[in-house]
């Protein structure tokens, strides 16, 4: 009963994020080892020759910056699209439970309005601790994004119309100025934040995993215990709505305190 | 924060700017 989409929505997803990783992984220790991102993005020998080699290096620092801002565009893009989709997906199962057949007994309907109420809260709880996560990885990938974008644009701008002088004490001193300036923004923009970005990622996942195949479910136990017709046996959960869900409120809560203490 | 609103200007010191052509 769990859409597709939402499994697919999960994978792209995930391979946004792992995209990210990979990119900014190692980075400090190889713009501390020699101001270079060729390691990262070529694989290229990083021993410096000649000016010329200079002005390739920092044209590679400025597409490391940019290719990282879109990267981290991307995952921004798919991880919003991921949410969205868990919650659409989660009010699709809802809207299932509602197909079931409306022909019974009296007080087996009363039942019924009883758990489609707990679930419906439940959806509601659900969707907006996911919209807490959403707005917390958003604003951490948007921001990393700008800030990125706009310090390769930097350094595009100063080696296209600044005119760096070719000779090679100038490069030297713009190398190291731009290795500070790289390590702080770097730190700055990708570092603590970002780590807590991915946790929640991670987490919310998870849960929304774990959510989806509960609904689903409980879905089918509702389904078979109309096909059956044995009340008594298979729909005894209907009895206690607020019992039956006690597990999956108590996720929650434990997925909004996670999140409460993470961010 | 992470990147001060005159940058690079402000940031560069005076030896690095004379570096340039502007």
């Amino acid at each position: 009963y769990v859409p597709m989409k939402f499994y697919d929505s999960l994978r792209t997803s995930d391979r946004s994020k792992q995209e990210l990783q990979n990119k900014l992984r190692n980075f400090l220790e190889n713009l501390q080892k020699n101001l270079t991102t060729s390691t990262l993005l070529s694989g290229l020998d990083t021993s410096i020759s000649s000016t010329q080699n200079h002005f390739l290096k920092l044209q590679e620092l400025s597409t490391f910056f940019h290719d990282a801002s879109e990267t981290a565009g991307l995952f921004a893009r798919d991880s919003e699209i991921f949410y969205e989709v868990t919650k659409n997906s989660s009010y699709a199962l809802l809207l299932k439970l509602r197909q079931v057949p409306m022909a019974q007994p009296t007080e087996i309907k009363i039942l019924l309005t009883n758990y489609f109420a707990e679930m419906e809260f439940f959806h509601i709880m659900f969707s907006e601790i996911m919209d807490e996560a959403l707005e917390y990885t958003q604003n951490v990938l948007r921001a990393i994004q700008k800030v990125f974008i706009y310090y390769a644009d930097a350094q595009r701008y100063i080696l296209q119309d600044w005119n760096l002088k070719p000779n090679m004490v100038c490069c030297k001193m713009y190398m190291d100025f731009l290795q500070l300036y790289s390590a702080q923004i770097f730190k700055c923009a990708a570092d603590h934040e970002l780590n807590i970005a991915y946790d929640v990622y991670a987490m919310a996942e998870t849960n929304a995993k774990y959510i989806m195949r509960q609904l689903e479910f409980r879905i089918q136990r509702l389904f078979n215990c109309f096909l059956f017709k044995s009340y008594q046996i298979r729909c005894q959960f209907l009895l206690n709505a607020e019992h039956d869900f006690e597990k999956l409120f108590s996720k929650l809560e434990e997925l909004e305190t996670y999140f409460d203490i993470k961010t | 924060d992470c990147l001060p609103k005159d940058f690079p200007h402000g940031q560069m010191q005076k030896d690095l700017k004379s570096c340039f052509y502007f």
